[in-house]
């Protein structure tokens, strides 16, 4: 059918059809529908400029304008439907791919994303992000975790202890995630789950960026001696996942609270040739 | 012997704010990875004498770290295996395994030798195969499942996209292409 759409008992995801974008998620449980746009855009790093020359590097976060580039505006997709889990392959560019999965159970939709080499042909230093958009109503706020236990409640182009003069639209609004970042209305609450620390922020009301990677050209003059560039000039890729929870304001935190814990101390495989090991005894 | 003492200290060295975010020099990153790769030999030796003594069974235990990139060679090339999945958290969890494997139909049993749904999915992108079954674990625990090749079976390959549907996956992404140029995005 020319409708995309993934679901399992709890949740279902919609994709627009001509993009090949997520557009929509549902938390069926708790009948709650929320327009979600999620894509892949980087920032162009700034190498200085008339204000000052500071530099984009390893120590500082500072884009040389404030609108972010689409990585791609659509993606082409595959779809996996078995009873084991239902998967959108979503391509948005050679260095850019993203699978968006759910299995059977599971109330969090997983986007597992790829990301790299990042092209540095054009000699523009990349840094790039994975942001979702919605409706939400934020006023301005988003609330992001310190070490996993406490929430920062966090507000645009303000600091709660002193009078912030802003310089940095975009990064003056980032702070450090090291596992979750949400925005919320008061009534429904989108939260985004990492499996690594990520720097993020929510630039306009309804939306939340995290960023994935980054890819520079020139060294921040703070200390590290080079650009952060890995080394052999191939660049590397990077591939994690994000796990997105809709869920009612109120109930939220049970959700992604236990969630987090299941992904810091997520289950470890070994493996073994089978069967007909030695019987082992302290003896 | 195994050992764990020169994980913790690779570990405690790279509570460096350098090693959490990446943003040393190269040769300082190149060298916390090192760090981290000889802290783990000595780990898995810890594990698996550690398995063999809770299982009761001394394997020829096999570590893949490179699942996330569907890599993994013996469950990509053996008959047969077992996948022991163990839980750090206080508490019973079902986790979705994943496993990368060669083109056949597979048989999944859990601990008490029942046959548990399983899947071979082939990843559209790189035609890898993988094999996924639904683990149970309990608190601070571990599983362990037996895999078995089903001789004779292979997983339906992808049906090879026809010349046709070549040609219209490119219209299509090609028309995309012009929609997006022609409509204001």
């Amino acid at each position: 059918s020319h409708d995309l759409t993934i679901q399992n008992e709890y949740i279902s995801a919609r994709f627009d059809p001509d993009t090949g974008l997520l557009m929509e998620m549902k938390n069926l449980e708790q009948d709650l529908l929320l327009p979600v746009r999620q894509a892949f855009y980087w920032y162009n790093a700034s190498t200085g400029n008339q204000l000052s020359s500071q530099a984009s590097g390893a120590y500082i976060f500072r884009p040389n304008q404030q609108k972010p580039l689409f990585v791609s505006q659509w993606a082409q997709t595959r779809v996996v439907k078995t009873a084991l889990v239902q998967e959108v392959h979503q391509n948005f560019s050679a260095w850019c791919s993203q699978v968006v999965r759910l299995y059977p159970g599971q109330r969090h939709l997983e986007l597992e994303w790829t990301v790299g080499p990042i092209p540095v042909g054009d000699n523009w230093g990349k840094e790039v992000i994975s942001r979702f958009d919605t409706s939400l109503e934020t006023k301005g706020l988003f609330f992001t975790d310190s070490n996993g236990r406490e929430i920062l409640e966090r507000r645009r182009d303000y600091r709660p202890t002193w009078q912030l003069n802003q310089t940095e639209p975009v990064a003056g609004n980032y702070y450090p995630v090291n596992s979750r970042i949400y925005i919320t209305d008061g009534n429904m609450q989108l939260t985004v789950l990492t499996d690594r620390s990520q720097g993020g922020s929510s630039l306009s009301d309804g939306s939340m960026e995290l960023m994935v990677h980054r890819r520079l050209l020139r060294d921040d003059n703070r200390g590290v001696g080079e650009p952060l560039l890995e080394s052999e000039n191939t660049g590397l890729w990077v591939r994690g996942r994000h796990l997105v929870l809709l869920d009612k304001a109120r109930t939220a935190a049970v959700g992604h609270r236990l969630q987090a814990e299941k992904e810091l101390l997520a289950p470890q495989l070994v493996l073994a040739s089978g069967g007909g090991g030695t019987p082992y005894h302290l003896a | 012997a195994g050992d764990s003492a020169p994980l913790n200290e690779a570990m405690a060295v790279l509570q460096h704010h350098d090693a959490v975010s990446g943003t040393s020099k190269q040769h300082v990153a190149d060298d916390y990875a090192r760090q981290l790769a000889a802290g783990w030999t000595p780990c898995e030796v810890l594990l698996s004498n550690a398995l063999a003594r809770l299982s009761g069974s001394k394997e020829m235990f096999t570590f893949c770290h490179n699942l996330n990139t569907s890599l993994c060679p013996l469950s990509q090339t053996a008959k047969s295996f077992q996948v022991i999945v163990y839980n750090p958290l206080a508490r019973k969890v079902n986790r979705m395994v994943r496993l990368p494997v060669s083109k056949h139909v597979f048989l999944v049993k859990d601990p008490s030798g029942a046959v548990v749904p399983s899947d071979v999915v082939t990843m559209p992108s790189s035609n890898v195969q993988e094999l996924l079954f639904s683990a149970s674990v309990p608190a601070l625990g571990f599983s362990i499942y037996s895999v078995s090749q089903v001789p004779g079976w292979r997983s339906r390959p992808r049906p090879p996209e026809s010349r046709f549907q070549k040609s219209l996956s490119w219209i299509k992404s090609s028309f995309h292409v012009r929609s997006l140029l022609v409509k204001p995005s």
